[in-house]
């Protein structure tokens, strides 16, 4: 049980660090177990090193360094164990646009390694531009939801 | 196994009938705030058997049924389906007859939910050995619900193990 | 003591009420004290009736929703007190477009009736736009935070 | 009381001067994630007198510091000041002498911090009798912080009158 769970933890830190270094274009970042307040009750700490920055936990991190470190984080734990689909509910909203791009660099290298299905909900149109199709949900009527298929140069008007 | 469609009846806001076509590589689901995408996406935990209420925004599991609008009534059962090609033969024992399989999830007031794999009953259990062989699940890192990674950002180091150990 | 606090939270809901339904085009909702579970320690409960749809507490609307609802709620305590300035970080993140430009609406008004000088810092292209000017911050010596001044224009390439 | 400008010298990220004018109406503020903008908003909240270094994403007061990067060594002291116009006479006794009040925050390092205003060194609760009388101040409701929103939204009602009750 304690080692399966170590060799896990072994296998997500190491996709971990190379997930960080890759999205953030360098720099270092690694997973520790620590002691919780109960010491059968360890917890995880992330320790990031951004490029050109001070070492520090995910909580010093700004807005969209915190969320581009947990995208690290899920998809560490995700090519751990691929599945066959991957559903993603507006992970992008902090981002800025150039890291929205890596995201989605990152879901398209995903796709090759593992022919994973992806579900990205969004607002941010450069996401909505890197996907290789769109579907949109409405409600003209209100309180009935009704999917929809969509262009990309509907998805402006969709998406308002 | 490949994941091919979602289909729901009466889950939430999709009173009418909606399928959502599952493809190769990147799909978006886009639309304005409040208009169901969310919804969406906890059908698919949904119908995978996730039990908790409050992870589908819920205080009681009925409460996925279409509660009705101003133009419309509301419902009285809710139905999710997962259409799952199994070509490869690659699905865990029990479920690997057929190279289709259509798992569903159908809920009925005052009844409680019940589950059904290519048309004959299934237990909650037996399902989790499917998915779990497939590394899905509602808890998995495979479904990332909005919210997370703040959740994941935010949380004490013991907490955060939580959030993410149902994922490993 | 309890008597201002009381008559603050009639302005506060008063307020809320009436952003609420200016925000939303419609529907309803209200504040609530409620019991907490110490009885010394109200809470304040937030229910709301987006036009159309049902009755519920704020944790069940959607992401969209409950931030547009926050944002009712944060200007029904400004207008109580209005200041010179107001300060917003990143609050437009989860909203749609139509809800973008109703943030940036709201936010024109209360400068017609108070004078306030807002400082708004975003990603959202649209409410750069309803901007009467941009500042930049760049980092191009890493680590080394420097401000800049950004025509619209520039501004997609600053925010990324 | 109008505010004026923002001048920050070696607070975190800005180790050379930064100046940043607060005009009429609505200014943005854009840039890419870490570049400082978060720590510009802190910096307001800081000179109004701040005192937990949770609010300012930090262990110990005097890790507000610009802590050096690869190219510039460490900083040995912050300062912020906070220019208002106050040609209508309006600030509270004490602070309404002058038609322009210049209010600074330093912290120099083993030191701690120091407030001045025109000058003249004040008390730290002086200086919130100033921002309380027109209603700023580093918890009202006319500083919100990243994530603020957030934690209305999802905290227990209990907190949530916290978060929302200094801003009353
Ligand atoms: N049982 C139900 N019957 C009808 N409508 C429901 C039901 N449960 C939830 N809803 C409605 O669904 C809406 C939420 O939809 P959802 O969370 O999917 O929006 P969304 O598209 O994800 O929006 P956002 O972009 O803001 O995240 C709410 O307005 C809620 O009132
Ligand atoms: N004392 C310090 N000295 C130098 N750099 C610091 C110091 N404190 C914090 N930083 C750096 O400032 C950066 C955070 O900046 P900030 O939160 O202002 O970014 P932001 O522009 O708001 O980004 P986002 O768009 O992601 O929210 C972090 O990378 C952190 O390393
Ligand atoms: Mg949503
Ligand atoms: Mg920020």
């Amino acid at each position: 049980g304690r080692e399966r769970m170590l060799t896990a933890f072994e296998t997500v830190n190491t996709n971990f660090k190379q997930l960080f270094s890759e999205l953030f274009n360098g720099g270092s970042a690694r997973l520790e177990l620590v002691e919780g307040d109960d010491p059968l009750d360890t917890g995880l700490e992330i320790l990031c090193h951004p490029p050109g920055k001070r070492f520090s936990t995910i909580s010093l991190l700004s807005g969209g360094e915190q969320t581009l470190t947990a995208v690290a984080l899920i998809f560490a734990f995700f090519m751990a164990n691929p599945a066959p689909i991957c559903v993603l509910d507006e992970v992008d909203a902090p981002l800025d646009d150039s890291n929205v791009m890596k995201f989605c660099s990152l879901m398209e290298k995903i796709v090759q390694r593992t022919g994973t299905r992806f579900l990205v909900i969004t607002h941010n149109p450069i996401t909505m531009s890197h996907m290789d199709r769109l579907y949109g949900v409405t409600m003209q009527e209100k309180g009935v939801s009704k999917m929809v298929s969509v262009d990309l140069t509907e998805a402006e008007k969709l998406a308002a | 196994m490949k994941f091919r469609a979602l289909k729901i009846r009466g889950f939430k806001g999709f009173c009418d009938p909606a399928d959502l076509p599952i493809r190769d590589g990147l799909s978006g689901i886009v639309g304005p705030n409040g208009c169901g995408k969310s919804n969406l996406v906890e059908a698919i935990g949904w119908v995978m058997g996730e039990n908790r209420p409050s992870a589908v925004r819920s205080d009681a599991m009925e409460d996925v049924i279409f509660s009705g609008s101003a133009t419309r009534p509301a419902g009285s059962s809710a139905e999710v389906q997962l259409i799952i090609d199994n070509s490869d033969r690659t699905a865990p024992p029990g479920f690997n007859d057929d190279t289709e399989l259509v798992i569903a999830r159908r809920i009925d007031r005052d009844l409680g939910s019940s589950f059904i794999a290519n048309g004959r009953d299934v237990r909650w259990r037996d399902l989790q050995l499917l998915f779990a062989d497939s590394a899905t699940g509602a808890r998995s890192s495979a479904l990332i619900s909005q919210g997370r990674t703040n959740d994941i950002i935010n949380s004490k180091p013991s907490a955060r193990k939580g959030i993410l150990e149902d994922a490993a």
